[in-house]
């Protein structure tokens, strides 16, 4: 008896000994939410996030809100309006939004003449049973959700566009085509036959021109 | 690109991608930002991750999708990130690209791929440990 009641007490003491282990990292964790992260050094994407939770709206309100202001600022030129210029010179935009309680998702992809991505994604969820629109249709979705439809072009996105025409189009993503894309513009025809090569990534993509 | 994880004080977890994608890319294309899974996944039964860089490339791994089922399985944070990296560097060594992951009691980490010109990560987090949103770095694998 003595014995059991001993070993009784070892495990007790073994189950406070493990307690007193967790308990400060249990803290720690629990002081460290809410938590906002977010990519790149976009402060003012962060703090309005922050600023969002902090106000008593939720956590899917701060990263439509955090990101918006992103698509505001135009962070580093990949975020929003007037940035990263297609091969018709045009801005589109993609963005998306989760809600990890109810696994919804509204995203926008290719969507052309409005600035607030993040918003129309936003609402994807409230009004759709969709997950993903795209390109003119995404565009007309948000008007009929209030958007204004309005140029994503600024002069320095025309200035991108033009520096890269009078560079022969370079860099551009085509591959086996003709005339050959590593040295002229199109229009482009496919090449009849196909050659496989490794992909070389890290040539192109850099920290101001990402997803 | 900016991708974003907002874990609240109960933890729950939602997140999000905004972008204008890579530059003279062609008309149509879309990266992996607007993909759940592959720009950004959020569970608020495990935690929550975004993706930036090349997307043509990191949209084949759903590298978000991927960390948030290993934060699931209870690998820290900062690991599951480090393991989808590696995961990616197999198949593309010199991709450009970068993760950030969290978890729902508020741990988080951040993990991207070492190639010339890019060899550290910056990264923004607050919490109430931190005065402010605070400017974070992490060196690259």
């Amino acid at each position: 008896m003595a014995a059991g009641r001993g070993g009784d007490w070892q495990g007790v003491t073994v189950v406070l000994l493990f307690l007193g282990v967790l308990t400060p990292a249990g803290a720690a964790s629990a002081a460290a939410l809410p938590v906002v992260i977010n990519t790149w050094a976009f402060r003012t994407a962060a703090d309005t996030a922050w600023r969002v939770l902090e106000s008593g709206g939720s956590e899917l309100d701060a990263v439509e809100r955090g990101c918006g202001q992103c698509e505001i600022d135009q962070c580093d030129g990949s975020v929003g309006y007037g940035g990263s210029p297609d091969e018709s010179g045009e801005t589109t935009l993609d963005a998306m939004i989760m809600d990890g309680n109810t696994m919804e998702v509204g995203a926008v992809a290719d969507l052309r003449r409005v600035k607030n991505a993040i918003g129309v994604a936003r609402k994807v969820i409230e009004y759709t049973k969709h997950t993903l629109l795209v390109g003119e249709s995404a565009s007309l979705f948000a008007v009929k959700m209030g958007f204004p439809y309005e140029d994503l072009t600024t002069q320095k996105s025309l200035s991108l566009y033009s520096e890269w025409l009078n560079q022969s189009c370079q860099p551009n993503y085509w591959k086996n085509v003709v005339p050959d894309s590593s040295k002229s513009c199109g229009p482009y025809k496919r090449r009849e036959e196909v050659t496989y090569k490794e992909e070389q990534t890290s040539s192109q993509r850099n920290i101001h021109n990402h997803d | 690109t900016i991708g974003m994880v907002v874990i609240g004080a109960s933890g729950t977890v939602a997140s999000g991608t905004s972008t204008n994608g890579a530059i003279h890319k062609l008309p149509g294309r879309v990266g992996d930002s607007p993909i759940a899974g592959a720009g950004s996944y959020a569970d608020s039964t495990a935690g929550g991750a975004a993706a930036t860089g090349d997307g043509d490339i990191m949209m084949r791994f759903l590298p978000s999708y991927q960390a948030v089922e290993y934060m699931r399985m209870g690998t820290d944070p900062t690991l599951a990130c480090q393991k989808v990296i590696s995961r990616i560097q197999k198949y593309a060594p010199k991709f450009f690209g970068a993760i950030i992951c969290a978890n729902t009691t508020g741990s988080y980490g951040a993990a991207c791929n070492k190639i010339p010109g890019f060899t550290q990560f910056h990264f923004m987090v607050s919490n109430p440990l931190l005065s402010r949103p605070t400017e974070q770095v992490v060196d690259c694998i």
